[in-house]
Parts: structure tokens; C-alpha cells; sequence
């Protein structure tokens, strides 16, 4: 459903020039349960990000269930961000003077689902990563790993045929980390969620069926997670 | 240096009324280094927050070197931090239209150091945490570990007394999170630097000469690391 044909993501000019990431080809089924692992500015968010249609490449063809992104307007790239991908930020990314409730009901909002429904989708999915009793918290009200669970609660309300979550469980305690990873689980093998998910925690990219890594926006490594 | 007594913390009142804090007792000694572990929501950044006198106590005293920190006033709270304290912040709070060289030399302007003086110490920091090319560039043309990277350069440059780290490592990839304890540690050993650091991984507070484990705003439990 993801291929990457040789793309390439330059920042800047010249001698300031950024090769963020370098002819990348890569290849993801639906259903699969991807991790991307690396160093500390290796490419990996701006893959993600190209990946969700939220930045082009300079170079090279990104082709989303045979479409051909690079060739589509803003507007047909943010329906099919909203009918098909869930993102969850590195930085949360959260609106701020709005309750944790109501930052997850927006992209059920932007689908135009009525509001009985869009609070009954909400609620259940905010119970799944643990935020009862939390709704009607603004984000200033709710510490690091709160919202952290909000920005994935919000990315999963809409039950996306894709998730892409940049580094979900940096703010989360080993327990509530291995929940999500469980959660994550669940959906891909249940519901055939494709996941692709940013982290360099190895526990946690146990749970995905292959890694993908990368070294100095290249892929250095890309196989499967050996069953321990 | 740092020492609780009876410390609640209470955010919002009657039913909302969320208990962060309960009656903490807590006593940190200079050239400590000290690692905060526990659940999201257990407290930890709250504890963080008043031991950076960068928010009070609903009830009980901190007190700081000796000093009643409940008794001051924001400006001598703000000249306490400002000489005392660096902090690396859980969100990063980088200056969003700011080069990440003038984010770290934010606080050494504020110490009225001189130019030349603040690009040498800065060009220091930001070699020692592995940011070299990376000075002009904003914080929005920064991976999310290299954002972590300039707030901790930022926390070290006026070289503090004391460091209040909240998941320092939380962004970046094994290597570098490894590189930086090792950092963290150095200046702890050599120069005395009291360091308090919220963390959820188990490998980071290794590091560390004791970790204290929150739970529901209590400490549940404080002991010295053993070393392997
Ligand atoms: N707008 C930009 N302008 C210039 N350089 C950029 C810009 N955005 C990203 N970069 C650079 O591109 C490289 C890759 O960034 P990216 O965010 O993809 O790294 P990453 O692997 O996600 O890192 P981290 O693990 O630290 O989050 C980095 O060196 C970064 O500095
Ligand atoms: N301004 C506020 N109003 C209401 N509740 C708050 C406020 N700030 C924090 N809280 C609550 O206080 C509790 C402790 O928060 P704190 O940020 O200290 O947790 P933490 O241990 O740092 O969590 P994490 O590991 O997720 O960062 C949380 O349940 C949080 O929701
Ligand atoms: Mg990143
Ligand atoms: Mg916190």
C-alpha cells in the first residue's frame, strides 16, 4: 500500500544543503506492522511525514495504494490523509485550549460524524489508552505521558486504515508502553491495521513483524522481527 | 541542597481536585545524582516543577539550600533559578523563531555575560552534546532529538549548580542517550553538578547514584543503585 521509488528529501541549498533522506525505496504491505529504528536525525520523521502526505519529496515517486502522491493536489492529499491515515506527532502536537476530549473528537468532526456517535467513539477509545476521568482536561492540565495518550487516542478514533506514530511511547512508563504495544497489536492482527511506527526503544519494535533502519537518511537494514 | 517537607501539590478543587503531590518528604544532597522513576501521572514532573521553584507547594515547605522557597518572592525565585538551576524541560520549550546557538545562549545573556565569552561556552555546550553545523539553524529545521539536544544545552551552559532534567533521553536513540548519561555523569563526578532526573528508562537511571519511584504522588520507594 506504501512505496517509496527512489525518494529523496533535500532541506536548504547549497552548502547548506540537508540530505535528509537519500533515494530511499521502500516497500509496505497493508496489514504489516512496521518499525522504523535509527539514530537522532537519520531520516526517520521525515520519512513518516512524507509518508502521511504531510511533506512531498524533492525527488523520487510515493505511491499510496497505487496513487502516485507527488501528482495529487493539497486538497486530494488532505482527503486521503483524512480517510486513511491516523498521525500521532512526536511533539503531540495537541490543540491547546481544548479539552483532551474534544482534540480527540476532531477528526470524527472533520468526517462530519454526528455528535452521539463521535462521543460514544471517543469515549471508547480513550478508555483503551487508559485516559477515563481525564476527558475534560486542557492539555497544560495533563502530564507528559497524558497527552501522549490523547495525541494516539486521537489518531485511532477514526480506526484508519494506516497508523503512523512518531516515537509513541517517549513519554510513557514501561507499563503503559507495553499497554499500547499490546493495543497496537491487537488492532493490526484483529482489525489489519498497517502500522508504521518510529522508535528507538528495541522492546517496543519487538512487537512490529519487521524493522527498517536507517543511518544518515539511507536504509541501512530492513528485515524481519525473529519471534523471541 | 533540596530538601521536601511534607509537600502536597493540588490542582483544581472540590470533586476535580487532582492530588499530584501527597505530604512528600524528600532531602537531596549536593553532588547527588538522582533519578525520578514512576507511572505517567505518578507526579514526577510536579515534583520537578516545585523543586525548580518553578511552581509552589499547595502545602508543606521546600526548601533550598536552607532557604524557605515559600517565603520568597518571584523575583527572588526567578534570580534563585537563574543562578542555580538548570532545567531541561519535558516539551523542550525551545524559542520557536530563535537559532538553536541563541536558545542556548538565552541564559548566559540573561547573566550579562559578554558576547565573545557566550559563543565560546556556547560552541562548547553544543559540541559536547554532539550539535556541531547545527547552531543557526530553528528549532522547527531540528529532528526531535536534536531539539531535546539544544534544551540540555541550553540547562548546561551557565554550567548550574544543580540540573533538573525531565526525560532527557525521550527523543533520542540508544547511542545518544547513552552518550549523554555518560556527560551527565562526567559532570557530576568532576565538577560536583547535583543532578535530579526524571526518567522511564531503567538503563538511564543506571546512571544514577539512587532512584527515588513515585506513585499516585507518593514516594513508593528510594534506594541507592547497586552497581551491576
Ligand atoms: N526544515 C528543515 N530544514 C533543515 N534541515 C532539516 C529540516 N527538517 C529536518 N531537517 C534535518 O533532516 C535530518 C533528518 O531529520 P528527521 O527529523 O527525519 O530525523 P529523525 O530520524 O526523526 O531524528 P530524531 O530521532 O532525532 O527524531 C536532520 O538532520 C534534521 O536536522
Ligand atoms: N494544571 C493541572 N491541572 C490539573 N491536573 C494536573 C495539572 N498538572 C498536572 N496535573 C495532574 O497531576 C498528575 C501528575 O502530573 P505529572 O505531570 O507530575 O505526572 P508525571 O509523573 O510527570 O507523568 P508523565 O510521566 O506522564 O510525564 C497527573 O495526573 C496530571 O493529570
Ligand atoms: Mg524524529
Ligand atoms: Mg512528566
Amino acid at each position: 500500500v506504501i512505496e517509496f521509488e527512489q525518494v529523496s528529501k533535500i532541506y536548504g541549498q547549497a552548502d547548506a544543503a540537508v540530505v535528509a533522506l537519500d533515494r530511499i525505496d521502500l516497500r509496505i504491505e497493508p496489514g504489516e506492522f512496521v518499525a522504523l529504528m535509527g539514530p537522532s536525525g537519520s531520516g526517520k520523521s521525515t520519512c513518516l511525514n512524507i509518508v502521511g502526505c504531510l511533506d512531498a519529496p524533492s525527488s523520487g515517486r510515493y505511491l499510496f495504494r497505487g496513487v502516485d502522491t507527488t501528482q495529487l493536489s493539497r486538497d486530494q492529499l488532505a482527503l486521503l490523509r483524512r480517510h486513511y491515515l491516523g498521525f500521532v506527532f512526536q511533539g503531540f502536537n495537541l490543540v491547546a485550549r481544548t479539552s483532551a476530549r474534544e482534540n480527540v473528537e476532531l477528526p470524527l468532526i472533520y468526517r462530519g460524524v454526528p455528535a452521539a456517535e463521535r462521543r460514544a467513539l471517543t469515549r471508547q477509545v480513550m478508555a483503551e489508552v487508559g485516559l477515563e476521568g481525564r476527558e475534560r482536561h486542557l492539555p497544560s492540565q495533563l502530564s507528559g505521558g497524558q497527552q501522549q495518550r490523547v495525541a494516539i487516542a486521537r489518531a485511532l478514533v477514526t480506526r484508519p486504515a494506516v497508523l503512523l506514530a512518531d516515537e509513541p511511547t517517549g513519554n510513557l512508563d514501561s507499563a503503559r508502553s507495553h499497554e499500547l504495544m499490546r493495543l497496537l497489536g491487537a488492532l493490526n492482527h484483529s482489525r489489519g491495521l498497517t502500522i508504521v511506527m518510529v522508535t528507538h526503544e528495541p522492546d517496543m519494535a519487538a512487537y512490529a513483524h519487521r524493522v527498517v533502519r536507517f543511518l544518515d537518511g539511507r536504509i541501512a537494514d530492513d528485515h524481519p522481527v525473529t519471534q523471541a
